[in-house]
């Protein structure tokens, strides 16, 4: 799978980009975490894109995105 | 009430629908 670049995101529309960078984003989420992965990818999709396409390249940042998105849904569930 | 608008859950494959509102 080719990486996704800011110029294809930007070429799409932002219905599109959000879409593009999900179907990225997703397996990356599974794998930190399988069970919330369809929610957080959800949660993490309102980001900005380009700061999501960021986060793609930067599993640093995608994890404690994650962390951070999990702690939301947990205070939002208690 | 005011109740939060939760971001709809993603599915590969799937279109994503959370932008809808906005």
């Amino acid at each position: 799978q080719e990486p996704l670049t800011a110029s294809m995101v930007a070429a799409a529309l932002p219905h599109e980009q959000k879409q593009m960078i999900g179907e990225r984003l997703y397996p990356l989420v599974y794998e930190i975490h399988s069970q919330l992965a369809n929610k957080i990818t959800g949660m993490l999709l309102e980001i900005d894109s380009s700061e999501l396409l960021l986060m793609l390249e930067s599993p640093e940042s995608l994890h404690a995105k994650v962390e951070e998105a999990l702690a939301v849904l947990q205070a939002h569930q208690a | 009430g005011s109740s939060i608008s939760w971001p709809p859950e993603f599915h590969p494959g799937v279109p994503w629908k959370g932008l809808q509102n906005i």
